[in-house]
Formats: C-alpha cells, structure tokens, sequence
C-alpha cells in the first residue's frame, strides 16, 4: 500500500507540474503529501505560482487560476492512469479567452496521445469552436430533451464568429 | 476497450429513445440551460454501476425515471445501454472473446434495477468491476460533474489524497 | 421580532414571485417557511418550475436554471430593502446568453427603478455589451494591479461582435 | 447617500494608488483570470468595516497588505477609501451637515488597523453602523462574491433565513 502511494504520487507530480506550465504558460507548481506517521493518512497540498507571482497556497489564487490548477492537478492523476472516456462538464466556466485557448489544446494533445474519448459540456464559444464535432440538446416540447447532432457548417458559423 | 454508443430511454428528462455516438477526439455538447446535457453525464455514471441516488442529483434512485411534464404523463421503466467496441481485445477474461459488449441497466419504479452484460443478467458487482478493471467506472476522476471542480479547490488535503488512490 | 419577519416573507416572496417570471421568462415559484415552533427558528425553502416543468425543490433543477433561481431569490431580498450599491462578481458564469440576456434586462430595469449604483465582474461578451461603461483591470507588469477605463467605441466593437 | 469613488494603494495586487469612480447605472468590470477585478470587491468590503480576514480569502488581516511580486519588494500599509456623496442628506444624524463623507482604513502590517470618517479617528464600530443605516456594509447581501451564487443553492432552508432577516 505504502509503496504504490509514493511511486504514484511522484508520477502524478511529475505530472502536475508539466501541465501547470502548458496551461499557464509558465510559472511553477508542486505538489506535497503533509506530515503523517503513516503516508496512508498523508493529504496533498497544492503549491502554485502563476507567472510572474509568488508561491503561494490554492486559497489565495483567483478564481479562474483555482479552476486552472484544479484541472491541472485531475489530468495529472489522469495521465497516470488514462481511462477509455473523459467527460467534462462546464469546467471551463470560470476561464477567460486565453486559458480556454491552452486548456483546449491540451486536451487535443492528450486526447491524441492517449486515445482516449472526451464529451465536452459547455456554453463558451470558443470552446465550441475547437470540437471535433457538436451534439445539440434542445427542448423542443418543454421538459422533453432530444439529442440533434449539430450540422459542423453551423459549427463553422461558431468557429468564424469566435475567432474574430 | 473504447465507449462506443450510449442509449437511454425513460431517463430522466430523455423520454424518447435517443442515442449518443461516442467517437474519437472531442466532442462538444451545447444547449440552453435545463435541457439535459448534465442528464446524459448521470446516464453514463448510472449504466457503469453508480448506487447514489445524490450523486443523481435525487432523493431516491426512482428519481432517476421519467416523472412526467405539464403535457405528458410520468414513466414507470428507465433504461440505459452503454456499447463498447472490444477490438483491442482488453475485456476481463470472461469477456474477452466478444468484439462488442453492451451493458444494460433498467429501473422499474417501485422495484429497483436490474443488468445486463450481452444478454445475460449480472449483479451490479460484476458491472463495477468491468469497469474498474477499464480504469473508468461510476466513480472514475475522469468524469468531472458540474460544479465538482470548485470541490476538488476546497477539500481538505486529506480528501485530495483520495485523488491520488485512483492513480495508483 | 416574529411580525417584522413574517412580513419581511410576505414581501420577499412576492418579489420572489415577480422576478422569478420575469428571469425565467414564464414558470411560477415561491418560498415557503418551513415548519418550526417559533418563526424565528424556521428555515426557507424555495419551490421552482421552469415553464413547462412541474414544481420541484432546488436541488432536481440544473445548474443555470438554480444560479437563475438563487439570482430571483437575491433580488427579492434586495429590493424589500434597497442598497445603495450592488456588486456582483461573475454570477452570469452558469447562464445561457438568453438567460443573460433577460437578467441584464433585470438590472437595467432595477438600477432605474432604485438608483442603486451596479458593478459586474464578467466574462461573458453579452453581459460586457449590456453595460454602460467599461473598466478593465490587467496586470501589464506580472503581479500588479491596473485600472483602466475601457474606451466605449472599444465597447461598442464587443457590443457589435456580440450581437450577431 | 451614493457611493461615488473608491481609493486604494497598497491592497492586496493594487500597490499603485488606483481610483475607481463609481457611476450611475450598470459598470462592467473586465480582465484576465488573476489579474485583480475580485480584490478590487474585497477592498470594498474591506474599507467597510469587514472583521474577518477568511472573507479576504486570506489567512490573517495583514494579507490583504502588498506582499510583493518576483519583480517588487512587499509593503507594510495598505489604505483603502471610500467617497460618498451626501447630497440627499440621508447620513446619520452626526455626519448629516456634511456633502462629502470620506471614509478611510490603514492597516499596517504587524499593527492592526484604524478608520478615519472625514479625518476624524473613529471606531470599527462607527463605520459599520453608518454602513448598516445606509442599508450597506461589510455583509449587505447586495455584495456577491465569486462563488457566492452556489452557496444560496446548497445552503440549509435555516441559513437561507438569515438573508429574510436582512430584508425585515
Ligand atoms: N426524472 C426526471 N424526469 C423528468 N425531468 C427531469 C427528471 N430529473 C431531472 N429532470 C429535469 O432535467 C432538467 C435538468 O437537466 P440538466 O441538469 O441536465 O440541464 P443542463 O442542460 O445541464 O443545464 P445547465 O446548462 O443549466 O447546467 C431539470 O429542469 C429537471 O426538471
Ligand atoms: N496581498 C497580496 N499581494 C499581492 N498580490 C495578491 C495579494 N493577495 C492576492 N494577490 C493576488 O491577486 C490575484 C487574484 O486576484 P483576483 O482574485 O482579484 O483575480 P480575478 O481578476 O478576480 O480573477 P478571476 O477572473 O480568475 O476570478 C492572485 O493571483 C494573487 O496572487
Ligand atoms: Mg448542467
Ligand atoms: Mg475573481
């Protein structure tokens, strides 16, 4: 138990602080397993410095570098042991223009490297605009979901107004 | 092992039949809001074994079944297929011979659920351990609910440590 | 103290009412105490249908649908006892842009109405062009804070780009 | 009584003098993630009177002061101030003679803080009851913090009664 806990904690370290920079574009991060008699019962706490900034604790990031080093730290875990889907579900509400740009980039990357299926929930066009494809889920008779898979010339449509 | 399509009927908000494609690279669900995109999230935990009924954002897992609009009565029968392609042959040994496995999973109001591997009935057990063994499951980091990433920011450092379990 | 609150409930209730058609476009709502011995002990529960769907609690509506619901409930608060100045940090996050538009709508029609004086932190383009004027904050030297005033022509191009 | 202007130097990422002047109607405020628009809520909150130093998402009060970049040395002071503009005479009695009412907080680091209300030394106390009569303050539900919208949501009905008993 105790082994595995270190050999995957250096991994998903490793990990983590390869995916703080690409989706910071720079800056530093560092994960640490807190005081414990058994490493069993050890925590994790999350140490980040955007660019530019000093090392501080997760509490004191904004908003928007929260979610940042958040999903920095689940697609560290991820990679060490990739699953067959990712499914996704607004996480990228709280990013502004340029962070959605680098987070949907690594997904492309890690989606090309691992093989692995991402169903991405979201409202944010520019986001729209970097799919493979778009499902549509509308309600044409109140309280009734119906699945339409979006035509990607009308995805096109998203593409040209989001990159203006 | 790849997800290949996901099928739901009577679930939720998806009344009708209705069929999810799952393929390769990223694919972008939109919609307005209340239309039941996060719906399809809980029918991909739901199939894979999930036993929460709040992580189904319910009461009880009957909650889950179609409880009706101000134009159409409330269904008493759930049921959703998750089909996997099997062609890299990486199934648990039971399995493995069979190119294509689909998993069903149907909720009787009042009664609850019952599965089904290619036709014949399994326990939930076997179910989470298919997927356990496929690094996904009802459970898996991979599938980030609404919401859960503001979680993961504030939770103790002895709960991210769970985190680091699934990785290992 | 059990009279000042019972009508504060009346009147929270009926703008609870009001606004929650008005955000939602349609739907019914309203708050009821829970039971308690004394009213000064009791909770409030908030009972919502979007239009077309039955009454349900808080918790069976999505995401957008309960920040909208939360948003109704705030307001109503707020105009049984007017403030002077309103600050809303990025509460347009989970909203659709119809949603949006209809909350902009909301405030404009409030500010009018009170005098009250509106800051919105956003990030979303529709809510950006809805305002009256613009700040931007950046950070040109990494880790300090800037205040500038957002030319309105400039505003004016966010404004065009999003309607289309 | 109109909140017309907010000063601050040396608070939290705004080390520079910074004046926001605050209009009628609706003002945006935009910018990148972390570049300062949340801090610029907290400073408000903070000149009115705020207490606790969790709300400035910090560990003690001194967190709010300037504590440097790779590129400036920390600060030991930090002030915010607060112009309201009095022309419809509704301030509390004491200060009602005046147009203009100036309410300033200092806090040095490692000494604590200190208000001034038109250059006169006044208590925490004072300024949050001129807030609390102008129907304002440090708590007003009128100031939403990022992330505040979903702790309505997920509150207890008995702690959403706390926000009844600001409207009676
Ligand atoms: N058992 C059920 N029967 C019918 N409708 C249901 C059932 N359970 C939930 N719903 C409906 O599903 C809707 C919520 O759907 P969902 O949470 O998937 O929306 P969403 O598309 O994710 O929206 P958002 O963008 O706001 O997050 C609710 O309005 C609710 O009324
Ligand atoms: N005492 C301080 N001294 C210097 N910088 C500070 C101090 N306290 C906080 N900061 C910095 O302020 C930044 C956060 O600012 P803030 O939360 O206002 O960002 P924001 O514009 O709201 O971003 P978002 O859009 O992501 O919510 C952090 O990166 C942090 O480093
Ligand atoms: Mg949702
Ligand atoms: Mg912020």
């Amino acid at each position: 138990g105790r082994e595995r806990l270190i050999v995957a904690f250096e991994a998903v370290n490793r990990h983590f602080q390869d995916l703080f920079v690409r989706l910071f574009g720079g800056g530093r991060a560092h994960l640490t397993l807190t005081e414990a008699e058994d490493p069993l019962d050890a925590g994790l706490e999350v140490m980040a410095s955007p660019p530019g900034k000093r090392l501080q604790v997760l509490s004191l990031l904004s908003g928007g570098e929260q979610a940042l080093t958040a999903l920095s730290l689940l697609f560290a875990v991820f990679l060490a042991n990739p699953a067959p889907i990712c499914v996704l579900d607004e996480v990228d509400a709280p990013l502004d223009d340029a962070n959605v740009d680098r987070f949907c980039t690594m997904l492309d990357e890690i989606s090309r490297a691992t093989g692995t299926r991402f169903l991405l929930i979201t409202h944010h066009r520019l986001t729209m605009a970097r799919m493979d494809r778009l499902y549509g889920v509308t309600m044409v008779e109140r309280g009734i979901s119906q699945l339409v898979s979006v035509d990607l010339r009308a995805g096109e449509q998203i593409r040209l107004r989001a990159a203006e | 092992m790849q997800f290949a399509k996901l099928r739901l009927a009577g679930f939720k908000s998806f009344v009708e039949p209705t069929e999810l494609v799952i393929e390769p690279g990223l694919t972008g669900i939109v919609g307005p809001n209340g239309c039941g995109k996060s719906n399809l999230v809980e029918a991909l935990r739901w199939v894979m074994g999930e036993t929460s009924a709040r992580q189904m954002r319910g009461g009880e897992m009957d909650d889950v079944i179609f409880n009706g609009t101000l134009g159409r009565p409330a269904r008493n029968l759930a049921e959703v297929s998750l089909l996997i392609d099997n062609h890299d042959r990486k199934a648990p040994a039971a399995l493995n011979d069979q190119i294509e496995i689909e998993v069903v999973r149907r909720i009787e109001r009042g009664s609850g659920s019952a599965y089904r591997v290619n036709g014949r009935e399994v326990r939930a057990r076997d179910v989470q351990l298919l997927f356990a063994d496929a690094a996904s499951g009802a459970h898996s980091p991979a599938l980030v609910s609404q919401g859960r990433i503001g979680a993961i920011i504030n939770a103790k450092p002895s709960d991210r440590r769970a985190l680091l379990e699934e990785a290992a």
